[in-house]
Parts: C-alpha cells; sequence; structure tokens
C-alpha cells in the first residue's frame, strides 16, 4: 500500500536547515497495524503528514497504492485524501463553531452525503466514542480527552482504508485509551491500514510493528538498516 | 495554602446542566506535591482553571493563602496569578506569533522585567527543558513535545509558589518526561507547591498524595470522605 524511499523533509529557518526527515525508507502492507515510536521532535507528526498527503517531501519517492504521490495535482491529492485516508492530529483542529456532530459531519459535507445520513452516521460515531451525551457542545465546552474522541470519530465516519493517528490516546485515561483502540483495531480487523505515531509503550506494544524514529531517521522497524 | 469547601462549578447549556465540579472540599498544604487523576470529563481542568483563578465557582469557597477568592477584584486577582502561580495548561495557548524566547518572556513582560533580563532568564528556562537549539522557532515549527516544554518553561520562569500543571507530560517521550518531572520536583524541594493533572501513572505515583475525582466527586485523597 505504501512505499517509501529515500524520503527527506527539510526546513529552511533562516540561514539553518532543520532536516525533520533523513532519507526514510519504508514499505507498509495493506491491514498492516503499525506503531511509530521515537523522541519528541524525532520527525513522527511530520512523517505522518506526508503520508497523509498533508505535506509534500523535500525530496525521494512516495508510492501510495503504487502511484507516485509527487505526481498528483492538487485536486487528486485532496480526493485521494477525503476517499481513503482518516486523519486523528496530534492537536485535533476541530472547528470551534461547530458543535461535536457538526465537527463529525465535516469529512461527509465535502463528499456530499445526504444531510440526513450524516446526522445518523456522526451520531453513531460519537456514540461509538462514549460521547452520547455531549453531542451538542462545542469544542471549549468539552474536555481535552471529550475534544480528542471527537477528533478520532471524525476520522473514521468516511470508512477509510488508511488511519493514521498522531497520539489519539495522549489526553486518554487509561480505561478510555483502551476502549478507543479496541474500536480502531476491530476497524484494523476488517481490513483498516493503521499507523499510530504514541509515546505510550502499552499502546505501541498493541501494533504489529514498531518503527523507531531519531533526529528523522529509521533506527529499527524498517528494511534491513544499513550500517 | 489551599482551602476549598463545598466547591461547585455548574455550567448551564440550554436546558440541561452540567456539574463538572460537586461539593469539592480539599485542603493544600505550602510545599506538597499533588497528583489530580480520574477519568476523561470527570472535572480536573475545571479544578486547575479555578485553583489559577482563570475561572470562578458557581458555589462554595475556595481560600488561598487564607484569603476568600471570591472576595477579591479582578486586578487583585490578577495580581495574584501573576506573582504567585504558574500554570501549564493543557492546550499550551503559546501565541502564534512569538517564537520559543518570545513565549517564555510575557510574563515577565507583564511584571515589567527589564529586556536583558528577560531575555536571560527566559533562555536559561528554554535550556532547563531542553530547548536550547529551537529558541528562535515559533509554536508551528515546533514539534507537540517541544511546545509543551515552552509552556512549561514559561510557566515557572517567573519563580511562582503555586505550578498548576495540566498534563504536562501528554505529548512527550518517557525520558523527556522524566527530565521534566525531575525539573519540577527540584523546585517542589525548594517549598514550591504542585498540582499536577495526569493520566500516566508513573507521574501520578511520583506525587505525595493522589487525589482522584469521578464525574466531578473527589472519591479518593480528600478529607475524610463522607459516605
Ligand atoms: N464550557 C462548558 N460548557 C459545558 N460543559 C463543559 C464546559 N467545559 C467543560 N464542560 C464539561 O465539564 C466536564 C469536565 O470537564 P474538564 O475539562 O474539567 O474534564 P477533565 O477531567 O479535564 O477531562 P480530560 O481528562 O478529558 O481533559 C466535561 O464533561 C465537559 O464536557
Ligand atoms: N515549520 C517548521 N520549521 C522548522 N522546523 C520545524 C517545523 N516543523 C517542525 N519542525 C522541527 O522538525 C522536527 C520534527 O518535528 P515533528 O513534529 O515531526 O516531531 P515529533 O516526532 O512529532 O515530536 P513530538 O513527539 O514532540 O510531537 C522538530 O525538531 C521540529 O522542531
Ligand atoms: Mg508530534
Ligand atoms: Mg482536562
Amino acid at each position: 500500500m505504501i512505499e517509501l524511499r529515500s524520503l527527506c523533509r527539510t526546513y529552511r529557518m533562516g540561514s539553518e536547515d532543520v532536516h525533520a526527515l533523513a532519507n526514510v525508507t519504508l514499505s507498509i502492507k495493506k491491514g498492516e497495524h503499525i506503531a511509530v515510536v521515537g523522541p519528541s521532535g524525532s520527525g513522527k507528526s511530520t512523517l505522518l503528514n506526508i503520508l497523509g498527503c498533508l505535506d509534500r517531501p523535500t525530496s525521494g519517492s512516495y508510492r501510495f497504492s503504487g502511484q507516485e504521490v509527487a505526481e498528483l495535482g492538487e485536486v487528486e491529492l485532496s480526493g485521494l485524501r477525503q476517499r481513503w485516508i482518516g486523519f486523528v492530529f496530534q492537536f485535533f483542529h476541530l472547528l470551534p463553531r461547530l458543535d461535536a456532530v457538526g465537527n463529525v459531519e465535516v469529512p461527509m459535507l465535502f463528499a456530499g452525503v445526504e444531510r440526513e445520513e450524516r446526522r445518523r452516521r456522526a451520531r453513531w460515531a460519537l456514540e461509538a466514542v462514549g460521547l452520547e451525551h455531549r453531542l451538542r457542545h462545542k469544542p471549549e465546552e468539552l474536555s481535552g480527552g471529550e475534544r480528542q474522541r471527537v477528533a478520532i470519530a471524525r476520522s473514521v465516519v468516511m470508512g477509510p482504508r488508511l488511519l493514521l493517528a498522531d497520539e489519539p490516546t495522549g489526553n486518554l485515561d487509561r480505561h478510555s485509551a483502551e476502549e478507543i483502540m479496541d474500536l480502531i483495531e476491530r476497524m484494523n480487523a476488517e481490513g483498516l491500514t493503521l499507523i499510530v505515531v504514541t509515546h505510550d509503550p502499552a499502546i505501541a506494544q498493541r501494533a504489529g510493528r514498531i518503527v523507531r524514529l531519531e533526529d528523522g531517521r529509521v533506527v529499527e522497524g524498517g528494511p534491513d538498516i544499513p550500517p
């Protein structure tokens, strides 16, 4: 499903260059459950943003289902994102003026799903993450963990093929965290490819494979690591 | 240092009332290290916002160093906050257009600290949290964990008496989390009163006392719990 070859992402900061990702080579099969771990600042979110077609690599190759992503235009990229990829951002990016149901409806709004159908699926997704009692709350009327669960519900409501989750349980207690992981692992068992960035060892151990990043390099879990 | 008596905080949502805190009675001595734990949505951040004089209780009493906070006006409240209380918000609230040094200088700017002195103390605080290599980065040029560490540096730069930290290690790897806790525990050993909200059992166990909230009520760690 995913092939990365010598992928780099460099940020230019005045005269200094920050190498957030340096020669990342990785392949991920359809239906895998991968955990991405590594110190703060090691490139995990940068990697996820590129996999989610939200950012472009500085150099190297990224193939999604055999297609070279660099050759796609903006319209094809957003079509690919909307149809196949679910994303749980590290800081949620909820829309402040919409309530929980409204925020979960957003991806379906873009995809032209009927109003009644949107409502029904949004309620189902929020119930699945334990928020049936907070449907009418706007983001600032929700706790940190409740906002995170709205973001998770929004990421799965279109039935994606690939789910990219950046610390999906960082603001949740142990019990809520396990419930969320049970939900997304059920989807993984039905074929969803799952890539989860986490600092929590208990969450990382649930994955089939652990990829470790340090200073933008894959030091564990990639193909045979060059010396 | 802190006395809460039958403290309530209720949010009115249309016809429904949300009881974020219900009859919380708690006393905290100067120099204590307290962990506040509990499920997502149980009232932890609400409690911290009230302790930090950022929100007012709906009813009940809150005394800080013997003074009833409800009787203070806005000017006295902001003086108390600025002088004695450091706060690490659950979602940081960094100013987007300032770099790391600029964000850490903000509390000193309000307190009228000289420019050179501000710079020096801001650099010291950022080095103490391991960010000497990111001084000129703005929040969107920092990773999640790096932003969290800027927020921690800002919270301690005025040498507060009370530090309220809402999930201070939620976006940090194990190693960075321990470094941060070592730093704030050194300050606790010198007299800083420390109240840390966390979902991480390893962080909670470092405290002298654990206060557990459920549905807005103290169910563990308070004074003798009524039946
Ligand atoms: N402005 C508001 N209006 C209505 N309800 C609110 C508001 N702010 C918070 N709440 C509700 O109050 C309850 C307590 O919220 P609080 O943020 O204190 O929880 P928390 O313990 O910090 O949770 P978490 O671990 O998820 O951060 C939540 O159920 C939340 O939905
Ligand atoms: N726009 C930017 N400009 C310059 N440097 C950046 C920018 N965005 C990120 N960085 C740097 O790139 C590095 C990688 O960031 P990234 O967000 O991928 O880290 P991360 O592994 O997700 O860390 P965390 O666990 O703290 O969230 C960081 O050191 C960060 O300072
Ligand atoms: Mg990150
Ligand atoms: Mg909270």
